[in-house]
Parts: C-alpha cells; structure tokens; sequence
C-alpha cells in the first residue's frame, strides 16, 4: 500500500512487505477467474494450469490503473502518489518501466470497466496452453470470451474498426511481460 | 536471526492457487 517505510523498517522488512502485497491480489484473480461464465466448467486441473500461467498478466492489466503514463507516477493504495524516478530510487526498476509502457498503450485505447473486465477474461482463457488436458475446452471457452469481446467493443463504437485489434495486440505484450519479470525473486520471512 | 523463503513471483502465484484450490475442495 505505501512505498515508503518509517526509517526504523530495514530494507529487508520493506521487501518481505512488497512480497506480501501479491497474496491478496493473487486471490482476487482467483475469485475473478471463478466469475467468468463457463470458466468452472473447465476441469479442476486445467483451470488451475490457466491461473498458474495467466495470473499475472491479468494483474499487469488490473494495475493499469494506478500508472499515470504522461506524469511517469504511480499511485499506491494508500492514495500517495510516487514519481517513477523516486521509486526508482527504492530499487523498483525494470518491472515498473515495463508496466508504464504497457499502461500507456492500454490506457490510450480508452476501454470502460466493463470492457476491461471482459478482456481480463480473455487474457486468463489465452494464458499458455502447456500443461492443459483439455485443450479442445478452453479453446472453444476462448473463442466464445473473444466474440462477446468484439461485439461489446464493436456495438459501442462502430465508426472505429481498429480497436478490437489494437486490443488484441496487447495479448503478445502481456505475454512479453510475464516472460521478463515472473521469474523476478520474492522474499517471504519464515516465522 | 530471521530465515526467509526466496520463491519467484511464479512460484508464489502457483503457491497461492494450489493452496486456494485445495482449501475449496
């Protein structure tokens, strides 16, 4: 919630902290997942395949949000707003450049909440497919999430044909995230 | 001394799933 810790935290408290901050998030995705018609008709062991690989791009997209891409600010829980070069400063680097990029090209195509929540459902049902059984499933799952996609997107601005690809386009640049900054280390303290 | 556990965010996302799937079965 706050990147700034009171001078008596170490720098490892700070990280254990940053850490944490993931568990909540993660499970949100988990319950968001558990909402998306037809999602837990899939089985148990492929539902939990696509969550495994897809948690994380639908996290970049939710955090969209708190990037303020002309400003180069990030704006934590606890309503602070924080300039990149100031984080920057804490050792946040590589994963916050890459995740302002990101929010810049999202950000300019100017989806309403309900079509980000349906193209988080895509992203989920478009998350790597090694380890999945049922392929034939969540492909067809896939396909019926991309249709109600471009209808919604579509009905709403029919003048504008180049969104529903341009959003599209983002599914490979999720995927260039994921392979960059998952494999990024966390510090959990054992009690 | 305090230990830590040191697992990618991957690792820690899975972790978080498995746990939550099991918990709800």
């Amino acid at each position: 919630s706050c990147p700034v810790a009171p001078a008596s935290r170490s720098s490892q408290e700070v990280w254990e902290s940053f850490s944490q901050c993931f568990t909540p998030a993660v499970k949100e995705v988990v319950e968001f997942a558990k909402s998306i018609p037809g999602f837990q008709m899939l089985s148990q062991h492929d539902q939990v395949m696509l969550l495994k690989s897809g948690t994380f791009q639908v996290l970049m997209v939710r955090f969209c949000s708190l990037f303020e891409p002309k400003e180069r600010t990030v704006t934590f829980l606890n309503g602070q707003t924080y300039s990149l070069a100031s984080l920057r400063a804490l050792g946040m680097g590589s994963l916050l450049d890459a995740m302002f990029d990101f929010s810049e090209k999202l950000g300019s195509l100017g989806l309403e909440q309900d079509e980000m929540a349906l193209f988080m459902a895509v992203v989920l049902v478009s998350a790597d497919r090694s380890g999945i059984v049922e392929v034939g499933a969540v492909e067809q799952l896939q396909e019926n999430l991309i249709k109600a996609l471009r209808s919604l997107i579509t009905s709403r601005r029919p003048d504008d044909g180049t969104l529903f690809p341009k959003l599209l386009l983002r599914l490979p640049d999720l995927r260039t995230l994921n392979n960059q900054h998952s494999e990024k280390l966390l510090a959990f303290r054992i009690d | 001394p305090k230990t830590h556990r040191v697992m990618t965010l991957a690792d820690h996302i899975s972790h978080i799933i498995t746990q939550d799937f099991a918990r709800n079965q």
